[in-house]
């Protein structure tokens, strides 16, 4: 049974992948406590270990590193949650990749200028709404059919979207802008309510009203 | 070229880092 | 052993990935000779399949469909290219993460406007340069002491890792700016020269001038 640390900063939903992970495969894994983002990550000795410096990172207890979320998540997980066929395996790639590549950047355009975490631009702005509907659309269709959305039961690939869309449906996906995706709300609420999830993200507040931007 | 032309059809993160340090410099703040 | 087509359009990087692991697998895998980018991609019938549009996209003979290059590489690998253990399999994945995450935005931030396929921004261009640099030195560090990313032979990692690279070191790292990184050309050539890849690749011409950016 794998064991050991994650290193990150608090409420980061990358971090969560790989914790929700643990709770399904029963994997030891602890949040390194004593870590402080911006300067333990930035320590020769993290570093010798976790070159690129980004978290999360882990170390098992015996002394195996690795970075990246999805690939910590990977690796702490379980055969059920990884696909049990080549083929299912490849559909998780496959739904894991769409939310690093379709969800991710969409998501961070459009929420990151609401928290100001970073500068306004009205066309990106605008243009990150169109690609997370799209996305969203992506979803719901697969979801029309579909309780999970690989085989019969929770994987990675529901994991690892539902976390990338944490961002998006409690910041800035208001009732009215979700309504039409109804499969895709319903598979998120599902997977957010279970026990593995809750334990780790806690209870999931949907967005009531999107913050002004502040410009 | 028939290369580019189609690479000018695909979406590329191309501004990524810009993300990346706001997001390390927003979490590093709340961190410390 | 898997069989299918891959649709896709010609010199595409990201669907070398799944023709070379196909190479290793010995899978059947033929591109689509019929498919026309722009347009194939926009019908009905490939919609239905594959629901974003976008290529590479693999139907295999038995009907089932699979986007996004590294789920399709995966698919149509074996399990040497995959990894053997659940720690190699991590690591695998932990590099081709790290071509999409970290080597690819930089490497179309810094090729594509000096191919002119999108406008020249001189702050985003000079980081680009910066984050290929630091991609690059992550890797050299790595293949110091090792001769390919993951265990003592070739894998996916590789394989992605190294298709992810193509468009820089054919279009902008001029000799100048790749003599630091010994290890990473000693490793990137070793990778190109294996048939498997030259036979879907071929030759690779390593930059000797970088073009002047079309402002």
């Amino acid at each position: 049974m794998v064991a050991g640390t994650l290193y990150t900063y608090p409420e980061n939903f990358r971090a969560y992948k790989a914790l929700i992970a643990a709770k399904y495969s029963s994997a030891d894994v602890k949040v390194a406590s004593n870590f402080v983002f911006g300067e333990t990550n930035k320590t020769e000795e993290f570093l010798k270990k976790f070159p690129s410096g980004k978290v999360p990172a882990f170390e098992s207890t015996d002394g195996k590193c690795l970075q990246d979320s999805n690939a910590i998540a990977y690796y702490v997980a379980n055969d059920q949650l990884r696909g049990k066929s080549d083929f299912e395996k490849s559909q998780v790639l496959q739904w894991i990749f769409f939310a690093e590549t379709e969800i991710l950047p969409a998501s961070c355009a459009w929420v990151f200028p609401v928290l100001g975490i970073i500068q306004f631009e009205k066309k990106v702005f605008e243009r990150s709404k169109e690609d997370v509907k799209s996305a969203l659309n992506i979803l719901d269709a697969h979801l029309l059919t579909r309780t999970y959305l690989v085989g019969e039961r929770v994987s990675l690939a529901d994991i690892v979207v539902a976390c990338t869309l944490l961002h998006l449906y409690t910041h800035v996906l208001d009732p009215e802008f979700r309504k039409p995706f109804v499969n895709t709300n319903r598979w998120f609420t599902t997977v957010i309510n279970q026990s593995q999830f809750k334990e780790v993200a806690g209870e999931v507040k949907f967005c009531e009203k999107v913050a002004e931007v502040d410009h | 070229m028939a290369l580019v032309a189609a690479l000018s059809q695909e979406k590329f993160w191309f501004d990524k880092s810009k993300y990346d340090d706001a997001e390390a410099a927003y979490y590093q703040k709340s961190a410390q």
